[in-house]
């Protein structure tokens, strides 16, 4: 049952908080910026 | 070291579920507020295509380098996101100002011919998101009260 | 069953109007258009009793989950995100105009109430439909409750709390072994970012609340590994139980990387359900050591563990409440012995109590064993500490810890190889960051192997200290640190052992682990 953690698409050394951007635990890529929803100020709500 | 033990019906069954379950795994998207404008469409690109985004992709650094143009999609196509608040940023940081009323990104063409505590006036290049294109602008006053 | 007549339609009606006109408003419209709404299901009936809410809201919920179905097969996901979208807030204006302004019950009443006919009609869904059952609607459903229950303008925060309770319930009546059908859906709901961030963030409104959350958590990873351990455990890993289990193992990643706090206060329930031939993951929890922490080199030469500073000061804590695994009569023994040393029988009894079956391989109670040997060595920690001892190799036979001893001495005597193992392993679980337990149980562990009456035993504690070395990384800084002192420390006389040379793969294989260490 051993894998080398290193290759399941998490950067381990980042400085930052992994699951801010944790897409899912099936996917090997991080969200893009595109999918992280964010507090934007009511004025960039223009859509 | 302990060996195996016989799976029961019910773990058999499990697994059985399982199995069909994974035939219909989770989209990310189904995880995702909807994106009416810049919906997540998954199309398998040739396998030599960047598949993930480059490093360093968010952050603000990364987005100075970008020309205005793509700082202008990512800000009007993706709205309520991380991207577009880092557009935004970036954008400041390229002494672009956003006009709240206009909802456009303005930047001053040369110095404003009037400056009060209220407004400036003077010569602006504008991008307009209904023609996308930059525009200039000769005596425009930007009230300081849709200064975002 | 038995609606009343017409309600189904009527109630479709009003759906099919909210979704149609109603849902895609900006937030100001669409509170108006929402009071309008209000009053025409008001007029309706449908808020006459809490009976007829109930329907109203499971009919819906199967009314979109249906047009969902035919949705997925002309292949249009986001319709379907629409019309459930559509579906959510209505619900979420529902519980945020519910009830009055101070007073959160109905609102968090009729919140459980939603969630629960959700997972009922998952539940029947998945029975009813079984290979046809589609996990999407449900899964968007939950997703979308908790992200609009989060989004400021709704101003649930006042209850997040009791929402996040909410979902921790749900998420329990929906747990993969009782709807293996919705697994990949409910690891992906539970490991969410937003989910993850309320939950683990100590940001709840009290700590208290904090670690509240935090042993909800705990439970609900307890639930997938139970639901994972019997195939983990045969290593029958079909691609569909490979992609859960890497799935858990990024989830966990994540936790080691942003909460390694909270899986060193959930070590023990982890590794109580976690099969003793997971050896990676529960390596995973057991690495896991207080960001504030700076670890020593467990490679520094002449490295004195109980120099460390404050190594003895603060025992860990265990949040689980492991002592209700020990039954009470064992208990009252267990006590009476540590006190009295008497029943004499007691210590040949102790196996009994362990072995639970006949059955090879599942012959002994894991979760009794674990909770046995945390039991014996807290109390055993603390007389060593009433005579401001340490734990080291003498003090360990020292009067005042003499019955402790005894017990782990007979034990490991006493057991046949399978039990052995599993109390073994039960030490090496608390072979973590430096803390009392790692020092004292790694103590334990040297005592075993420097008392062992057969070379047997010996090889079996070297055993399990290896399978738990030579799998990939991260390894748990108290075992490198016990395995390091056992093949330098002359006293173990290690290297003399037989099992050291039994093959000459074996022997290089130590050698070079002993390189490396010494």
């Amino acid at each position: 049952l051993g894998t080398d953690l290193t290759t399941l698409g998490l950067n381990l050394n980042s400085n930052e908080n992994l699951y801010h951007s944790f897409l899912s635990p099936f996917s090997d890529s991080p969200c893009r910026l595109q999918d992280i929803d964010f507090p934007v100020p009511t004025e960039y709500i223009i859509n | 070291p302990l060996g195996k033990t016989v799976l029961t019906k019910e773990q058999n069954q499990h697994l059985a579920i399982l199995e069909g379950a994974y035939k219909k795994l989770p989209h990310p998207s189904d995880t995702e507020r909807s994106r009416n404008y810049l919906p997540r469409i998954a199309v398998n690109t040739p396998a030599h295509y960047p598949q993930v985004p480059p490093v360093g992709h968010d952050s603000l650094d990364f987005l100075c380098k970008l020309n205005c143009d793509t700082l202008f999609f990512m800000f009007y196509y993706m709205e309520g996101t991380k991207a577009q608040f880092l557009a935004a940023q970036a954008l400041k940081k390229l002494s672009w100002r956003f006009h709240t009323r206009y909802m456009m990104w303005f930047q001053r063409y040369e110095e404003p011919k009037v400056i009060t505590d209220e407004y400036e006036m003077g010569t602006y290049v504008y991008f307009d998101y209904s023609k996308w294109a930059q525009n200039r602008k000769d005596g425009f006053t930007f009230e300081y009260k849709y200064l975002e | 069953f038995e609606d009343p007549e017409g309600l189904k339609e009527k109630s479709e009606q009003l759906l099919h109007e909210w979704i149609q006109h109603h849902s895609s408003l900006p937030l100001k419209e669409n509170t108006k258009a929402f009071q309008q709404f209000v009053l025409q299901m008001n007029s309706q009936g449908l808020f006459k009793t809490d009976d007829m809410i109930t329907r109203f809201f499971r009919i819906c919920t199967e009314n979109c989950v249906e047009t969902c179905y035919i949705l997925i097969t002309k292949n249009q996901r986001q319709a379907c995100y629409q019309r459930l979208d559509a579906f959510v807030k209505l619900i979420i204006l529902l519980v945020k105009h519910s009830g009055d302004q101070t007073n959160h019950v109905n609102k968090i009443n009729l919140f459980n109430k939603v969630l629960g006919l959700i997972a009922g009609c998952l539940l029947y869904d998945q029975e009813s439909k079984l290979g046809q059952f589609e996990p999407m609607p449900f899964h968007r459903l939950f997703f979308m409750l908790l992200f609009e229950a989060n989004l400021p303008e709704n101003n649930l925060e006042p209850i997040i709390y009791h929402v996040l309770q909410a979902f921790v319930n749900v998420y329990h009546i929906i747990r993969p072994t009782k709807a293996p059908g919705f697994a990949y859906s409910w690891l992906e709901l539970v490991s969410h970012r937003v989910f993850l961030s309320k939950m683990l963030q100590v940001s709840q409104p009290t700590p208290d609340q904090s670690f509240k959350s935090w042993n909800m958590y705990a439970t609900i990873l307890t639930q997938l590994i139970k639901f994972l351990s019997p195939f983990l455990r045969n290593i029958e890993l079909t691609q569909s139980v490979m992609l859960l289990y890497k799935g858990t193992l990024r989830l966990f990643l994540v936790l080691l990387h942003d909460f390694p706090e909270f899986l060193c206060n959930s070590h023990y329930q982890l590794c109580d359900a976690i099969p003793s031939n997971c050896i990676q993951l529960r390596n995973l929890v057991l690495s896991a050591f207080p960001r504030s922490m700076k670890l020593p080199d467990p490679l520094t030469p002449n490295l004195k563990v109980d120099m460390i500073a404050d190594i003895d000061a603060n025992p860990p804590k265990i949040a689980y409440p492991y002592t209700y695994n020990i039954p009470s009569k064992l208990k009252n023994d267990l006590d009476s012995y540590i006190k009295t040393r008497a029943p004499i029988s007691f210590l040949s009894d102790l196996r009994s109590y362990l072995q639970t079956s006949p059955e090879i391989g599942s012959r002994y109670n894991i979760q009794l064993m674990n909770a046995l040997v945390m039991y014996v060595g807290t109390y055993g920690i603390q007389a060593l500490r009433s005579k401001s001892l340490t734990p080291t190799h003498t003090n360990l036979t020292h009067a005042v810890h003499s019955t402790y001893i005894d017990i782990f001495q007979t034990l490991v005597a006493d057991l046949d190889s399978e039990g052995r193992y599993l109390f073994i392993n039960a030490i090496a679980n608390q072979l973590r960051y430096p803390n009392s337990h790692t020092h004292y149980f790694g103590c334990v562990l040297l005592n075993l192997f420097s008392e062992a009456n057969t070379e047997a035993i010996q090889e079996q504690i070297t055993r399990v200290l290896l399978e738990r070395l030579i799998v990939n990384r991260p390894h748990p800084w108290g075992l490198l640190v016990t395995f390091i002192e056992l093949i330098k420390n002359p006293q173990f006389k290690f290297w003399n052992h037989q099992f050291v040379h039994c093959a000459p793969e074996i022997e290089k294989m130590f050698l070079s682990l002993g390189k490396n260490c010494v």
